[in-house]
């Protein structure tokens, strides 16, 4: 299904310039209100979307290490949430918050590089 | 993911960037795109930072991760951040944070937002981003606002390593800097080498027509752009602008 060409074979030279539709939307963060707040309207308009990847996320881990080990997992992550330094801790609460997700699936989220690189 | 910052004839400089992210989380064999980094896509959005009503700096985000992967402090200078992979990286980090409740240590993203939202200067970002002790190895790619003003700084834990830009060095050219997922010193392995097409590419195209077209358009060629890519960016650390538009590499394209 994938054709392994030669990389050399061709240097692109017609995809700029990109198209507008491809353009990601463009947001204000507020740094003068509260971390709580901050993400509030943003992750409540694209609300959805975030809980279907946390979703996959949440199923992938589950079927690679099992529900015993998965549970371990969460415990540890509702630890690790509570001693985050400010204001990050108050940003992901605000992000539980405005999505629905407990606090250690947003945690798992926003941490996701330092356990993703091993 | 893919980092370049490259310098014009004129010492104007450009940063560019691939995120690639969601290897092995899930293969969709109907559609041939991986799982993860198609649940991404919608979650890109371009960031302004107020305070005071004033833009402090812009980025681009996946919603609802607080941390900062690509942005731009106008004036100042641009900023990417590549995945680096080691055994000694963030399972080993976690680990300390949660027995031995090490919190001198930093989180990768937590302190990108902080240079972003604290450092004044190029100079003052590199020493943040050389001299902190972290969760995880990294690589952070900074590009300034003078001419020769573009590093890769290959972070361990502890320790780092910085290849600057005008410094040829052998995964890189003269006059531009590329960082993939290896270091600058080794050679890439072959079954992951998107750094030699991205140096090919830069070069055929050459100094004289460095600009953010030239540099989009090496982001553009497979295997730099494949089916990991969710999003390119194009920053200007002069004009302060920061451009992100979602990927898709249409078949034949290599899975990563």
């Amino acid at each position: 299904k994938f054709s392994f060409t030669d990389p050399f074979e061709s240097c692109e030279t017609n995809a700029f310039p990109p198209k507008q539709s491809d353009a990601a939307p463009r947001y204000i963060i507020n740094l003068d209100l509260p971390p709580q707040e901050r993400w509030t309207k943003l992750v409540t308009e694209k609300k959805n979307d975030v809980l279907a990847l946390i979703g996959d996320i949440r199923n992938l881990t589950l079927s690679l290490v099992g529900e015993k080990v998965f549970k371990v997992i969460i415990d540890n992550l509702d630890k690790i949430a509570t001693t985050l330094p400010y204001p990050f801790n108050e940003e992901i609460i605000g992000i539980s918050k405005a999505s629905g997700l407990n606090i250690s699936e947003a945690t798992l989220y926003n941490i996701f590089y330092e356990v993703f690189t091993f | 993911c893919t980092s370049i910052v490259a310098q014009d004839t004129s010492g104007h400089l450009y940063h560019g960037r691939n995120l690639d992210f969601g290897l092995f989380m899930g293969w969709n064999p109907k559609t041939h795109t991986w799982t993860i980094a198609e649940l991404l896509k919608p979650l890109v959005v371009q960031l302004e930072w107020q305070k005071g009503g004033k833009t402090v700096y812009e980025s681009v985000n996946y919603v609802g991760y607080v941390g900062i992967i690509t942005a731009v402090k106008k004036g100042l200078f641009t900023f990417s951040l590549d995945e680096r992979f080691g055994l000694n990286g963030g399972f080993v980090g976690l680990l300390e944070w949660i027995i031995f409740k090490d919190y001198k240590q930093k989180w990768v993203s937590f302190l990108t937002r902080e240079v972003m939202e604290e450092a004044k200067t190029y100079k003052e970002a590199k020493f943040m981003l050389s001299h902190t002790r972290l969760l995880a190895p990294v690589y952070f790619i900074l590009g300034g606002v003078k001419s020769g003003e573009g590093s890769i700084i290959t972070r361990w834990r502890d320790n780092f390593h910085t290849d600057d830009l005008l410094d040829r060095m052998s995964g890189s050219g003269s006059w531009f800097l590329v960082e993939t997922n290896y270091d600058q010193w080794k050679t890439p392995p072959f079954f992951d080498d998107r750094r030699t097409p991205a140096v090919h590419c830069l070069n055929k195209g050459g100094q004289k027509n460095a600009s953010p077209k030239l540099l989009y358009n090496v982001l553009s060629t497979r295997p730099v752009l494949n089916k990991l890519t969710t999003y390119t960016s194009l920053m200007d650390v002069n004009r302060g602008t920061l451009g992100a538009w979602l990927r898709k590499c249409e078949d034949p394209c290599w899975p990563w």
